[in-house]
């Protein structure tokens, strides 16, 4: 990767978001 | 069949692959089912740490950004989900603790920021992230280790609170009067006192079995730091929370009996290096308590000297502590309401709160100052204890 190109920034969720999606996973796969 | 050359050291670039479909077998055998005390004892401090963040680099190197982001997500679930099942246990608390700190620093040090690069050597410059920046990530990671804490906080103060009271204050060492309680107090907790009475010793053999865990664990030094200054609070504010609502314990003697006890903190704290971490100091209301019941309570020179010594208390503590005392015999009487008027005259204009109590829930902010590391990512080997065959070493 040439130095020059930035990296790109992932946006992330917040710990809680991660939470939320974390739980609606595990409904669905009981 | 391609023959099997085995790869010299230098040929591997720190990094380790996987198949997305082994993602949960990764999560589950690196943080779900790793047993602190198991397989982990004889880990190098932060493992589960460095081969999180070199399965990180490879979805990174490949430019999978699905791949980094479920990774992440997994892995702090993971983390949340097993502190959720035994967030009770001291040692898997700080095991995460410690691990969630060192894959923050990783994320900083291999991040190609220049700011963290400093102390990289080339080679470790070489095996910083190449696609993503992470920075919103660490930030959560973060957010994570703070809770960790605040959770490893609770869990030493439910271990360390039943011996306070018993170690600081009630069990007497100086006089020789032993203060042996019946036998029918014998605690059940699997903890380091499982005599029928905490003494001093059961507080001190508790914050180094404390202590040695979290080095043990790899535990950065300055968090390592802020943890046992937060200990020392709770004990100092516990311990005068009793002193100023027992006067039986507003003595001469039990002055003399908490100084010790002080002693004894101190020279802990010197005897693991830690004497600047703030910690003594967090017994200063303490240690002017016990001075407070040893000094004379007569004079206007007394009280001015009460005064100008107590900064640390507050005048409802100091005024508390002067009406509780009980005098060492029947020559010595008891503290005059005029000497406490005198005081309370002298102090009326410092602001400071009514507040008799200290709060022995509060908890000092967290900081996790950076703290890279020297270890070389492409010499990490896994072993195999770890049932993480399915990860290839690139």
């Amino acid at each position: 990767r040439p130095p020059s190109r930035p990296r790109i920034l992932l946006k992330a969720p917040t710990l809680a978001e991660m939470e939320e999606m974390n739980i609606s996973e595990e409904e669905e796969s009981p | 069949h391609p023959v099997n050359i085995p790869r010299r050291e230098k040929d591997f670039q720190g990094m380790l692959e996987y198949k997305k479909e082994d993602e949960l077998k990764l999560v589950k055998n690196l943080i779900l089912e790793l047993k602190p005390r198991g397989v982990a004892v004889n880990l190098i401090p932060g493992l589960p740490a460095y081969i999180l963040f070199m399965c990180l680099r490879h979805a990174d190197y490949v430019n999978d950004d699905q791949k980094v982001r479920t990774l992440l997500t997994s892995t702090i679930n993971s983390i949340k989900k097993i502190l959720k099942k035994r967030g009770d246990d001291f040692e898997t608390v700080s095991f995460w603790l410690a691990n969630t700190c060192r894959f923050l620093h990783c994320l900083k040090q291999y991040s190609g920021d220049e700011a963290f690069m400093k102390h990289n050597t080339s080679r470790q410059n070489e095996h910083s992230l190449s696609n993503f920046d992470l920075a919103e990530y660490r930030q959560v990671i973060s957010d994570l280790a703070i809770q960790i804490y605040q959770q490893l906080i609770k869990c030493m103060e439910n271990i360390l609170q039943p011996m306070i009271v018993s170690g600081m204050l009630e069990h007497e060492t100086i006089q020789g009067v032993s203060g042996v309680k019946p036998t029918g107090l014998r605690k059940r907790t699997s903890s380091i006192a499982d005599e029928g009475t905490y003494t001093l010793d059961s507080i001190l053999r508790q914050l180094s079995a404390f202590h040695s865990t979290m080095c043990q664990h790899g535990t950065d030094p300055e968090l390592i730091k802020q943890v046992v200054k937060q200990q020392f609070y709770i004990i100092g504010a516990v311990t005068l929370n009793n002193l100023l609502l027992r006067k039986d314990m507003c003595s001469w003697s039990k002055g003399m009996q908490i100084r010790y006890n002080v002693s004894q903190l101190e020279e802990w704290l010197r005897d693991k290096g830690l004497m600047t971490c703030g910690a003594k100091e967090t017994l200063e209301p303490l240690i002017q308590a016990a001075q407070l019941l040893q000094v004379k309570k007569k004079t206007d020179e007394d009280a001015e000297a009460i005064c100008s010594m107590c900064q640390a208390l507050t005048t409802a503590q100091i005024v508390k502590v002067l009406n509780l005392y009980t005098p060492v015999n029947e020559f010595e009487e008891r503290v005059s309401v005029a000497f406490i008027r005198t005081i309370q005259t002298r102090l009326r204009d410092r602001c400071e709160s009514p507040q008799l109590l200290m709060d022995t829930k509060m908890i000092y902010p967290v900081t996790f100052p950076f703290n890279p590391s020297s270890l070389a990512l492409e010499t990490i080997q896994i072993p195999s204890s770890l049932n993480l065959g399915f990860l290839t070493r690139v």
